[in-house]
């Protein structure tokens, strides 16, 4: 079973 | 003041039919230089961000950086009253909670306005490091859309391979499992009918198809698309949009528990 990553991992908030 | 004259409207169409389904509210940021937004999906997965460089306007008016917030679905109901060939021109008064969609017919015997409300949205930019892909595919968007939408009957999440063979969409599934591959080919009548793959280094990703159909519904913008991968980043799927700029989403991957 693979889980699914968030973008908010990758891309950061200012 | 905000005037921009948009002279191939059926471009700012397909922008919303592109991003309506992934994204219901959004921010539309409108600079010197040009129109562009920034949104996530709800759940966070998928990113999209539009670019419309203001040359690619026949007019473009913007005093000073403004930020519109506006629901997609509505935004696209009242496009979708513009002819394929009118003219388009988005209007807003500074300080103004609204934004007019002029529709003009290409020999300007009807013209017709329709005011939208805007709306508060609270986003925030994120910021987009500049990253080194392990593979770059280009390839006809079509043949892409085609892919996802095939592969999607099998399985619900894709597989993409890059190697020195190809690239390979691959899924699985109750019924069954599917392969394709993708060689590169630059032997074709048309620059837009190549596929060409740029490899520094394999690389192999999950993602989950039902994303990258939303994202094939780009397709009417380019011919081709660009699919940027390296190994734990999210891929970047960009529909190039003529002289003017682009729509990239971005997905992150599926990883193992």
């Amino acid at each position: 079973m693979k889980r699914q990553q968030s973008i908010l991992s990758f891309f950061q908030k200012p | 003041m905000l005037e921009l004259r948009l002279v191939q409207g059926s471009l700012l169409k397909k922008v919303l039919e592109a991003i309506k389904d992934l994204v219901n509210d959004a921010n539309f940021d409108c600079s010197a230089t040009g129109f562009s937004l920034q949104a996530m999906d709800s759940s966070h997965v998928a990113l999209v961000a539009l670019l419309l460089r203001n040359e690619g306007f026949e007019h473009y008016r913007c005093d000073r950086n403004i930020s519109m917030g506006m629901n997609l679905g509505n935004m696209n109901k009242m496009l979708k009253c513009a002819g394929n060939d009118d003219i388009i021109t988005l209007k807003a008064d500074d300080g103004s909670d609204t934004v007019t969609f002029m529709f003009e017919s290409p020999n300007q015997d009807k013209i017709a306005d329709f005011e939208m409300k805007l709306m508060d949205i609270d986003s925030e930019h994120l910021g987009i490091p500049e990253a080194e892909y392990h593979a770059i595919v280009r390839m006809p968007s079509a043949e892409f859309a085609r892919i996802c939408k095939d592969l999607s009957s099998i399985g619900d999440t894709v597989v993409i391979s890059v190697t020195k063979e190809g690239v390979k969409f691959s899924t699985k599934g109750d019924i069954g499992t599917a392969n394709i591959v993708c060689r590169q080919n630059t032997t074709v009548d048309k620059p837009e009918e190549a596929t060409v793959i740029e490899m520094k280094e394999p690389v192999s990703l999950t993602f989950a198809l039902r994303y990258m159909n939303s994202f094939a519904k780009a397709t009417p913008l380019s011919h081709t698309v660009t699919i940027s991968l390296s190994s734990e980043l999210p891929v970047v799927v960009e529909y190039k949009i003529e002289d003017m700029g682009y729509v990239r989403f971005y997905l992150a991957p599926k990883i193992e528990e």
